[in-house]
C-alpha cells in the first residue's frame, strides 16, 4: 500500500 | 468515497457551522472551551500541511480549507471579537496533558520518520484528546447552552461514522489505517458519557444538565 493512499481522507 | 465518511465529514462541517452560528447569534462565546478550539486549529494545521504538496480531490482540498479557515476564524471571535464573553477561569484543563502524550505517540507510531508523517500521527492522537477541554468544562458548569451540546454531539457522530467507514473500506478495498482507527476508538470512548447524557436529556426535550 502505498504512502499517499494513508492520507486520503480528512 | 462512501456513505459513512461523506455523513460523517458532512456532520464535521455542521458542528464547526453551529458554533459559529451559536457565537454570532448570541454575541458570546461562553461555555464554549478555548483551548478545545485552539487543539482543532492544531489538529488541522499539522495534518493539512500536505494540502501543498499532496493533491487528492478538490472535494479533499476544499474541506481541508474549510476546517482551517472556519477553526481559526472561531478563534479570532473567541479571541478578538467576543473576548470578554469568554471566561478563562472555567477552561482550566491542562492541554499539555494532551499534547505532550500526542507528541510521544506521533515519535512511537507513525507511518515512517519523515517531518510529514510524524506530524499526521500527531494531528491524529491529538484529535483525540482534543475535546477534553470542552468536556472538562461542561462538567464543571453541570449544563451547557443547547447549541454548545448539538455541537459537541453532531462532532462525536463524525467521529463515530468514521468507524463503520474504515470497516467498510477494509472489505471493500482491503484498506487498514490502524493509527487512525485506534485513535478514533479512543475518541469515540470519550464522547460516550456525554452521548449517554444527551440521549437521556436532550433527545426527551429537557435541559443538559450533568446529573
Amino acid at each position: 500500500q502505498k504512502i499517499e493512499d494513508e492520507h486520503d481522507e480528512l | 468515497m462512501n456513505i459513512f465518511r461523506f455523513l460523517a465529514d458532512l456532520s464535521h462541517m455542521a458542528s464547526i457551522v453551529i458554533l459559529i452560528l451559536q457565537i454570532r447569534k448570541t454575541k458570546s462565546a461562553a461555555g464554549v472551551s478555548y483551548k478545545t478550539q485552539f487543539l482543532y486549529a492544531l489538529v488541522f494545521v499539522t495534518r493539512y500541511i500536505d494540502i501543498f504538496f499532496h493533491y487528492v480531490s478538490l472535494y479533499n482540498t476544499f474541506m481541508k480549507i474549510f476546517f482551517v479557515t472556519s477553526t481559526i476564524y472561531i478563534l479570532y471571535l473567541m479571541r478578538v471579537q467576543y473576548k470578554p464573553s469568554h471566561d478563562p477561569n472555567i477552561d482550566t484543563f491542562r492541554i499539555e496533558y494532551i499534547i505532550a502524550p500526542s507528541a510521544v505517540l506521533a515519535l512511537i507510531i507513525n507511518h515512517g520518520y519523515t517531518l510529514y508523517e510524524i506530524l499526521w500521527s500527531f494531528s491524529v492522537w491529538l484529535e483525540s484528546g482534543a475535546i477534553l477541554p470542552q468536556l472538562f468544562m461542561l462538567q464543571r458548569t453541570g449544563e451547557a447552552e443547547t447549541l454548545t451540546v448539538h455541537y459537541i454531539f453532531a462532532l462525536g457522530i463524525y467521529r463515530l461514522l468514521y468507524i463503520p467507514n474504515w470497516i467498510y473500506r477494509y472489505v471493500t478495498e482491503g484498506r487498514v489505517e490502524p493509527i487512525a482507527f485506534l485513535a478514533s476508538l479512543i475518541q469515540t470512548a470519550l464522547y460516550s458519557d456525554f452521548f449517554y447524557i444527551y440521549y437521556t436529556k436532550v433527545m426527551q426535550g429537557k435541559k443538559f444538565e450533568l446529573p
